[in-house]
């Protein structure tokens, strides 16, 4: 089973096209091994993106040092996905 | 004794829990209700389609699906729900019993089984199908990037290790092949409609292209009156638009694909996103996001009931 222990999920908020166009670039980097939930397509919309803890330091880094705002929508992946399994089962007992 | 009476529609279920509940939902409905297997999943998981019919023959059909991004549990989720709700409001809800005096239902609820149970017993984040590609390291191809509508262009990538790999060729994937001929052998599918998640968008064509459709202004006077039946009941506020617009260009994309084939009524509904947990839905919020999203749908199929070309 794939666990998702100390990975994060960032909610990207991009202030101009030049900033979709970086974070586009960001996409590319498969190194990094990012899981964009919401792609970065237009300003109106967030980009919101899973990155592993082994990735964490330099994407905040990067997206800090291009002045790009974001936010964490999930602080820990695995505590949200193991409530998450908490809750099928006891809705299977129920 | 095991019944739909039994089964919590609040919370998620394992594919097994699903299926049963779709023959739950056809035994109790059987006037109406039929299940139909339309094909099998590329490790051989049955395609099992709800039909709602009152009779007739080959009457104007509706077409809906979820699920096809594996990991969006909520669509699923929301697709039983809707699926018992035709069921139970037929004969008492005059909106539904007149569309199925004169029109089908068919619903998809699993749309990428694999994938599905992928997600329940391996990997959570999984998203494609499970298609094993020759002579590459991964598996899988984006099965909303695989259909014959721009395949290949803008928007999928050609990397079987991307989330976004459209495949080899359109139609490689069985999941999404079994969808194309069972609407090409139906012959008259007037409305196609998919449940993706999340960020609240309802969207029509293009993706593969930044042209407007020829249908645009219904669809898109369609389309926001839809989206404010959803806001009406919690306050859930959608974006209209085509998936060009309002997102990117996105080749291979179900919707267009069902367009080019004629089928004017094409949406994608990207269901709520509550700004907490993406797809990660807690169970909680499957009820009220199911609840919303008929409303919206609703409005869709009034419009094609009252609209038939």
């Amino acid at each position: 089973l794939e666990t998702f222990v100390g990975h994060q999920v960032l909610r990207i908020k991009a202030s101009n096209e030049e900033q979709i166009k970086q974070l586009q670039l960001l996409e590319a980097l498969e190194h990094l091994q990012l899981d964009f939930w919401l792609n970065p397509s237009t300003p109106a919309l967030p980009v919101d993106v899973r990155i592993p803890f082994n990735s964490l330091q330099a994407v905040k880094v990067f997206l800090e040092s291009n002045n790009i705002e974001y936010s964490i929508l999930i602080e820990d992946l695995q505590v949200v996905l193991d409530e998450e399994k908490q809750d099928m089962a006891r809705s299977q007992q129920r | 004794e095991r019944g739909s009476n039994t089964f919590n529609y609040g919370a998620y279920h394992s594919l097994a829990a699903i299926y049963e509940e779709l023959d739950n939902i056809a035994q109790e409905h059987s006037s109406i209700v039929s299940k139909l297997k339309i094909g099998e999943s590329y490790e051989k998981r049955p395609l099992y389609v709800l039909k709602f019919s009152t009779g007739g023959t080959n009457r104007p059909a509706i077409w809906i699906d979820a699920g096809i991004h594996s990991r969006e549990w909520v669509t699923q989720a929301s697709a039983v729900w809707i699926a018992n709700k035709i069921a139970s409001d037929y004969g008492s809800d005059p909106s539904i019993t007149s569309l199925l005096k004169k029109m089908d239902i068919f619903l998809l609820a699993v749309t990428n089984p694999d994938g599905y149970e992928f997600t329940q017993t391996k990997n959570r984040m999984w998203r494609k199908t499970r298609s094993k590609i020759q002579g590459s390291l991964c598996v899988g191809v984006d099965p909303n990037r695989n259909w014959d509508a721009g395949f290949g262009g803008p928007g999928a990538s050609n990397n079987p290790c991307s989330d976004s790999y459209h495949g080899p060729n359109a139609n490689s994937e069985v999941e999404v092949k079994s969808i194309v001929d069972f609407i090409k052998n139906h012959g008259n599918t007037v409305a196609f409609l998919t449940l993706h998640s999340y960020s609240q968008l309802l969207m029509y064509p293009y993706g593969y292209k930044c042209t407007k459709p020829a249908d645009y202004a219904e669809l898109d006077t369609l389309g926001r009156a839809a989206a404010s039946s959803v806001r009406s009941l919690y306050g859930t506020a959608y974006k209209v638009g085509s998936i060009c617009s309002t997102i990117y260009q996105a080749s291979g994309g179900s919707i267009d694909w069902s367009y080019d084939y004629g089928i004017k009524y094409s949406f994608a509904f990207e269901l709520r996103d509550t700004g907490s947990y993406g797809f990660l839905l807690p169970a909680s919020q499957i009820i009220p996001t199911a609840e919303e999203t008929w409303l919206g749908l609703k409005t869709i199929m009034e419009h094609v009931r009252d609209n038939t070309y």
